[in-house]
């Protein structure tokens, strides 16, 4: 077989750290998880500060859903199942989800879904 | 993604990897990038999970995301997951659970318990190799000792293979990217070549966090749908976290 040359490849960086340059967009903030608090008000810092940008991934999600599915009834159905979903999962994670959930005043549904993405995209 | 654990000279481990989401989920013509891949960038954290005011683990993650994909247990190992694609997906794994089957784990819910209470690499591997999941998954897992790093391929059930480090017999790195080691990569998605190429080229001698950087920064190692890159080490519990962004040309994917 012939393989051609991948035309995006480039010859090995060097130099690239510390990060620097057009590849590099930022650092990220810091957080504490304290898992002596209760699971629903342990992430409460982090969502809170970063809620905005949540509900915008979440909604991506759900719009997602929505291509595939083309039914808004349907997929609002699905919703509130997904939140009964949520107390099937194993603790302290459903715990931690709730408490995620009511702290960026979001459906349940929605931000369980955000946190199984994985096992449903693996496809 | 692509996750790689390399063993310098000395049999110190670095792990590093990037964590590449988003594909087909939208294309920003405008923008040249993945629509999803940029809205996660915002979300990305450090967190210290922490008992008793002692750190327990460290982990670089997606705000509100409970699970982990990457995360060091200092002196004890490091962990990131890729993603594995495959028909008998996670997909067939959550009608299991919501017809009431419920004896696997959540990918993510695995990782973070892994991290959270294994209490050596031992232990970790045991656990990531042999707990039923309800989606396949790679697990790239590094220890503090040499040759102690391996990846984990699994399916829903079992540890299809395990590949080790062996520096003795001249593999002092493992690279996973998304396709199981011991077949070829999708030749229109070869991370896998350009990563080993690059780190022949950099040399065990030389290998650092540092170096496993340059070779993340790399295209198309780098690519439209790379997020974050993070930087690993064990002995230290050391993690670091960069967001990323690949200027055109760039590959998509």
């Amino acid at each position: 077989a012939v393989r051609a040359r991948d035309p995006f490849a480039e010859d090995c960086r060097e130099h690239e750290y510390p990060p620097n340059g057009p590849t590099y967009k930022g650092t990220i903030p810091e957080y504490v998880i304290n898992l002596d608090l209760p699971p629903s008000e342990r992430w409460v810092q982090v969502v809170r500060d970063k809620k905005d940008d949540l509900k915008v991934v979440i909604k991506i999600i759900k719009d997602i859903i929505l291509t595939f599915i083309h039914n808004e009834k349907f997929v609002a159905s699905m919703e509130s199942k997904i939140g009964w979903l949520c107390s099937t999962l194993p603790y302290p994670f459903n715990e931690e989800i709730k408490g995620i959930a009511s702290t960026i005043d979001a459906p349940l549904g929605d931000v369980v879904v955000f946190n199984i993405f994985y096992e449903i995209f693996t496809v | 993604c692509t996750s790689i654990i390399a063993e310098d000279k000395t049999g110190k481990l670095y792990h590093a990897r990037n964590l590449d989401f988003g594909l087909f989920l939208g294309w920003d013509v405008q923008n040249s990038s993945w629509y999803t891949t940029e809205k996660l960038k915002p979300l990305m954290v450090s967190l210290d999970f922490q008992k008793n005011n002692k750190t327990v683990f460290k982990s670089a993650n997606f705000a509100g995301y409970v699970g982990m994909v990457s995360g060091v247990k200092q002196g004890m190992f490091t962990l990131t997951m890729n993603e594995r694609f495959s028909l008998d997906g996670g997909y067939i794994g959550v009608f299991e659970w919501l017809i009431g089957k419920r004896d696997g784990w959540w990918m993510s819910f695995l990782t973070r318990a892994v991290l959270e209470n294994s209490t050596s690499y031992e232990d970790a591997k045991d656990k990531l190799a042999n707990t039923k999941l309800l989606a396949p998954a790679y697990f790239i897992l590094g220890g503090n000792k040499p040759d102690e790093g391996c990846i984990i391929t699994r399916s829903r059930t079992s540890a299809l293979n395990i590949k080790n480090l062996d520096a003795k017999n001249n593999d002092w790195f493992v690279v996973e990217t998304n396709y199981d080691p011991w077949k070829s990569p999708l030749i229109i998605d070869d991370r896998r070549h350009p990563a080993m190429n690059c780190l022949n080229k950099t040399g065990q001698e030389k290998i650092t966090l540092s170096g496993l950087y340059n070779v993340l920064s790399t295209k198309p190692i780098l690519n439209k749908l790379t997020v974050s890159t993070t930087l690993l080490e064990v002995s230290e519990g050391h993690i670091e976290t960069y967001l990323r962004d690949c200027p055109d040309p760039c590959s998509p994917w």
